[in-house]
Formats: structure tokens, sequence, C-alpha cells
């Protein structure tokens, strides 16, 4: 493991941690988008099939019973915990599943390493995790004020995947024979998915304004 | 396929 790898792992680790501290401890999950939590609980479950018997180290094992564990928690606390529930701004997030989970499902039906289920589930993991983003943006864009925790967790989620894209150059120079397109390039659409946002995000930061995203 | 057993990554 390098570097890129372990602190695009921690960061995505801090996304998840930024977010389960404003919804445990602020009772809010106020411009947080629904739909986008329970893509990523949809993606982890897909991808971690094969928890139980392909063992490739403690570290990915725990790592994957952390994302499990978390995103599915947060799924539970934004329908079923009253407080946080009544903080959801769901008139505004209402982007539809069916427009990403149907192509994602399409597309690794027919590009995939190997027609088996969990190949294909995996695939659809990779696809669905690229574009899960989306409702999540767009709930972004509708919010007048994104509170600093709100923003930091975008923030971080699209640093992840950055740090993500260096470890596969990493990997590319250093591995031989280390090719892996299907991952590459969901990775990369994933990643200038929140070009936008950082570019919004940074001024913010450097103008020492309030993020907000133009219409 | 050597592509199938290289899922080290999370």
């Amino acid at each position: 493991m390098n570097v890129f790898r372990l602190a695009g792992d921690m960061t995505h680790l801090s996304s998840i941690l930024v977010l389960l501290l404003k919804i445990h401890t602020i009772k809010s999950c106020a411009g947080i988008s629904l739909k986008t939590q329970e893509l990523y609980a949809l993606v982890f479950i897909t991808r971690y099939l094969d928890i139980f018997d392909r063992f490739t180290s403690i570290y990915n094992f725990l790592m994957k019973l952390i994302f499990l564990g978390s995103s599915l928690s947060i799924v539970w606390y934004m329908r079923r915990h009253k407080a946080v529930h009544r903080s959801y701004d769901k008139d505004q997030d209402t982007f539809r599943y069916q427009f990403i989970v149907l192509p994602c499902l399409l597309l690794a039906l027919v590009i995939n390493h190997k027609l088996t289920f969990k190949e294909v589930m995996w695939t659809f993991s990779l696809y669905l995790e690229a574009v899960a983003i989306l409702p999540q943006l767009v709930l972004l864009q509708r919010t007048r004020n994104i509170d600093n925790l709100t923003g930091q967790y975008v923030f971080l989620l699209g640093a992840y995947r950055a740090l993500y894209l260096l470890n596969w150059v990493y990997r590319y120079f250093t591995e031989p024979g280390f090719v892996r397109w299907i991952t590459w390039i969901a990775g990369l659409v994933q990643t200038l998915l929140y070009a936008d946002f950082f570019y919004y995000y940074i001024l913010s930061w450097k103008n020492n304004v309030k993020l907000e995203l133009p219409a | 396929d050597e592509q199938l057993d290289v899922k080290d990554e999370l």
C-alpha cells in the first residue's frame, strides 16, 4: 500500500466521520442527499459481496466492515431517526434513482471482466460510485446556505477520489503490469464530477465567504 | 484473467 492510497482511504473515512458527526451530534442532515447516501450503501453492498470469501488483508476487511456499517447507519438515521429525519430536505432531493441505477447496471452487464453475478455486481458498484454523488451535487446547488460540515463532507469525498487517481499513477509506474481500465475510467469520471464543486469550494475558502454554488 | 484477482483496493 502506498501513501496516496492510505491518504485516500483516510480521507474517505474522514468524510464519513464528518457526516456522522453532523448527524449524531447536531442531529441534523440538512443539505445531505438521502438518495446519494442510499446509493453509497448500495455501492458498498454490491462491491463487498466477497467480504467473507476473498481475504486480502485485515486492513481491507476492517475498512469494508466500517464502510458497510457506516453507510447503512447513515441511511437508517436519515430515514428512521425522528429529529434527523425532520431536518432532511426531502422536497429538494428529487433526483431519480432509476436514471443512475439502470444505466450503471446495463453498462456493468455489457462492459465487465467476466459475466458472473459477483463480477457484474462489483463492476456495477464501480460505475454506481462514479455517479452516486450527483443527487448530492444537485441538492447543494439548490441549497442557499451550505453549512460548513456539508461543504467539508463533499470536499473530503472529492479529495479521496483525487488521491485514488494519484495512487493508480503511482502503482502503474511501480508495479509491472498494473492496468485496470474499468476502475480507472470510472474513477476518472467520478473525480471530474467534483471539478466544479472544487472550484467554488476553494474560491469561497480563499475569499473567506460562505460557500454557495451558482444555479 | 489477471484482472479478476486484483481486488485489493476499497
